[in-house]
Order: structure tokens, then sequence, then C-alpha cells
């Protein structure tokens, strides 16, 4: 998983 | 985005909203934990610390800084509002909400993605967002009323994550790879947290009264 996928939720 | 984590998104901030409307309006806040508006705060300031270097989107930033001002200021209206802070029941919030920050810092310390600073700093956002609702849980069966705003409350914030859980669901089976053990476990312990709640809620529904 790339870092942003799952920085994208709040 | 789908419309799973919309909804999740929109009863968030409802909670908030509803919150802010019981304390600003009626200027009360009788009822409501601020122990539990404490850790929340804590946790969004522990999980945005990317708001200015990590740019996802306007909707993304905009949620961010919702969030972040309405915990903080839920906080400083309960402590240092005139009229408000008057109206906080402290002999009752007595839940020693401290002792759950230290388990989540040690667990976060553990089990993480990735040993970073942000990193563990975001994943101790998860674990205390997760059990940030029991001072308040504790406090509602004291004070033994749900038919208020409070109520209202307490049943977006334990829903919205419940719509995120649907989230993942979807976005599990909708996009390769995405696979987040942690947040999806601290999410799942999150609105489990809640069932007892829910139960009482919709009793209440049910039954067209205040439940004790």
């Amino acid at each position: 998983s790339t870092e942003s996928d799952s920085k994208d939720e709040l | 985005m789908n419309i799973f984590r919309l909804a999740g998104d929109m009863t968030h901030l409802a909670s908030v909203l509803v919150l802010l409307l019981k304390i600003h309006t009626i200027k009360s806040c009788a009822g409501v934990s601020l122990r539990t508006q404490e850790l929340y705060a804590i946790v969004f300031a522990t999980r945005y610390l990317d708001i200015f270097t990590s740019f996802v989107s306007v909707y993304n930033t905009f949620m961010k800084l919702v969030f972040l001002g309405s915990s903080f200021s839920i906080v400083w209206y309960m402590r240092y509002h005139k009229a408000v802070h008057r109206t906080y029941d402290r002999e009752q919030d007595t839940f020693r909400h401290w002792f759950l920050v230290l388990p989540c810092l040690v667990l976060a310390l553990l089990i993480h993605e990735k040993f970073t600073f942000l990193e563990v700093l975001w994943t101790f956002s998860l674990y205390l967002e997760a059990v940030a609702i029991l001072p308040q849980l504790v406090l509602l069966q004291r004070t033994r009323n749900i038919d208020n705003l409070t109520g209202q409350y307490i049943f977006l914030l334990g829903g919205y994550r419940g719509l995120y859980i649907l989230n993942w669901i979807y976005r599990y089976f909708t996009e390769p790879h995405f696979v987040h053990w942690i947040t999806w476990i601290a999410g799942l312990v999150q609105t489990l947290l809640y069932a007892d709640f829910f139960y009482y809620y919709f009793l209440r529904f049910i039954g067209g009264r205040g439940v004790e």
C-alpha cells in the first residue's frame, strides 16, 4: 500500500 | 472517496456541530464529559500533524481544520467560558482518562505500520480515539439520561466510525493492496464500545420514552 492511501482519510 | 466515507465524515461533522450547538445556544455542557473532549483534542492534534506537510485535497484539509478547531474550542468552552464551565459536573466526570493515554502511546510504539515520529503519533491517535468515548459513556451512566443533545452527539459519534468500517470494506474489495489492519481493528473496537449505548438508544426510540 502506498503512503498516501492510508492517510487520505480523516 | 466513496459514499460510506462521505456519510461517515458528515456524521462525524454533525456530531461536532450538535455538541457545539448545545454548548453555544443553551450555554450548558451538563452531561458532557470534558475528559472525552480533551482526549479528542489530543486525537486530532496527533492525527493531523501532517496537515501542512502533506496535502491530500481541499476537502481533507478543510475537515481537519474543522475537527481541530471544534475539539479545542469545546475544551476551551468547558474549561474557561464563564457561563458554560459552571454547568460542567466535575464531580461526576471522574474517569481517569490519563490512564488511557499512556497504554495507547506504548501500544503505538510497539504496533505500527512504520516506526517514524509522524506514523507512531498517527497510530497513537487511532488507539486513543478507540477509547476516547469511555469517560463520556461512564458519565452518561451516572447522569442516567440519553434523551437530549448529548445523546444525539454520542449516537452520531458512534455512527461515524461504523460508516468508516463500511468504507474500509468497500475499499478492500475495490482497491488492490488496501489493507490496514491497525486502522480496521481500532475502528472496530471503537464501534463495539458503543454497542451498549446503541442498544439503549434504540430502545428509547421503540419505547418512545426517556430510558434510564
